[in-house]
């Protein structure tokens, strides 16, 4: 059966987007077929695997703001590595937020947008941006687990809270079948104590040490790297710590030890 | 005349709190009278000033959803350390958006929760969350500057078109006299060709070119320290690279090389 992944986090810049793209790329590079769904208006995830915006008939706004008219296997694009597909963001999805809002069922477009693309594949990664706004919610409503990366970073547990109160209400409406898939600790670096601080802080939680995957994405400018030149690190630099931590946490996600 | 700044890009993780926590403190310290205004819900500055919950009786929430209620002096408290005081954020901040969604008027309650707090303040610096939401909207109302900090990691580019148009709508309609102070570059490591080749694109672009601070903030741990310790890095550690790049930024501000 298909596994359908929101990696989400409120708080900015804690590797959502490096998550979806290294970890999607590391399972297809184990053989799994994986399709990456970018619900961020700002299309990083789209631009992390290459994709050029001449490239895109269709988009996940396509699907969300005009459900049907397009079948959702023609907004999906294939990348240059096999297994791995793209469902493509654009700027234009920063309007959904406005333009549904009277729409009856508006939370469920993603998911009514989506359905039948499972068929095709192991795995759904959806990248979200950094608020719970209506987009994220969509994804909520659309997948069956939740993935939190958390920096070890300072502000790390602040939006933890939120996001934990955010997946009990989803899980009590729209979507009684979102489970927690777990944390994940990234920006892991060793040689400053505020890393290790936070990540025994994280470690240590009842209520979030139990979640935390034994797998850490460490600091490592290889994955700022292969972002830059629109390719997932396991594809640009095998041996790179990032590469690495990311086939480590594929597969722990695939062992289900977590 | 006090300068009102906001601090915004709605890409996540790109130093905004930074920036308003620690160009705040090294305004301070330079005699300047200092307000911080956290509209992020998840209260990241008022965290970084090593304000606790238990201290916060009135909070920006308090302005905005009750205007008149409460003066916006007494929502303001001071800090340990001179000069520089903040306008705390809580986290029931996050249900404003769905509560003013009706309410006629809505993007200018900051602007008249504040009126008055000017007089007492040769700055005021205002954090936002990542995204361009009601609560954003709010501090450009209320502000008369934009200051951008963007990362010189990968990501860096797409939000800042978002972010221009956002504010040129701003300008045609509820705050005309709103104008960009500067981009300034975060997390600069010296040490890799990502940092160097963002930069590079940054200072040579038609349109952000012109915009650049001089001052470029480097990535540095000292940083991350002293927001974990909940104290802004010039008093942290005065000689470290974030409090030297900070009070390089101040300097520069001030006497409007930009
Ligand atoms: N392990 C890592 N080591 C070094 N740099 C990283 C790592 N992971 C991500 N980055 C870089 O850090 C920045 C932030 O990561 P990313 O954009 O993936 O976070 P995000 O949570 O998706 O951000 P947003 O909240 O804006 O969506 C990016 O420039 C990315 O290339
Ligand atoms: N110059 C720096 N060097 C190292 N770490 C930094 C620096 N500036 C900020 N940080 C750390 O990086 C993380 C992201 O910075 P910060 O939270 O200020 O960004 P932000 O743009 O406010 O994020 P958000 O989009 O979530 O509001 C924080 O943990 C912060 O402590
Ligand atoms: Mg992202
Ligand atoms: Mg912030």
């Amino acid at each position: 059966a298909c596994r359908k992944i929101a990696v989400a986090n409120e708080k900015g810049g804690v590797g959502k987007t490096a998550t979806v793209l290294n970890l999607g790329a590391a399972l297809a590079l184990t053989g799994r077929r994986v399709l990456i769904v970018d619900m961020d208006p700002q299309f990083n995830a789209t631009l992390g695997l290459g994709i050029a915006a001449a490239d895109i008939r269709h988009s996940v706004y396509t699907l969300i703001d005009a459900p049907g008219a397009v079948p959702a296997g023609q907004a999906v694009l294939s990348t240059r590595w096999k297994g791995l597909d793209v469902l493509p963001s654009v700027a234009d999805l920063a309007g959904a937020e406005v333009e549904l809002v009277r729409v009856k069922g508006r939370e469920n477009r993603l998911k009514e947008g989506m359905a039948g693309l499972e068929e095709g594949y192991d795995f759904i990664l959806l990248d979200t941006p950094p608020s719970l706004s209506l987009l994220t919610v969509n994804v909520f409503a659309a997948a069956q687990e939740v993935l939190i990366p958390c920096q070890t970073q300072p502000y790390a547990f602040g939006a933890l809270a939120e996001l934990f109160d955010t997946v009990a209400a989803i899980q009590r409406g729209i979507n009684p079948r979102l489970t927690i898939t777990g944390i994940v600790a990234t920006f892991y670096d060793q040689r400053t104590r505020v890393s290790q601080n936070i990540l025994d802080k994280l470690r240590s939680d009842a209520h979030y040490g139990p979640l935390m995957f034994a797998t850490v994405i460490r600091a490592n400018t290889t994955v700022a790297e292969s972002a830059d030149v629109g390719k997932p690190v396991v594809y640009y630099r095998t041996g790179s710590f990032g590469a690495q931590d990311y086939m480590q946490l594929a597969r722990e996600i695939q062992d289900g030890r977590r």
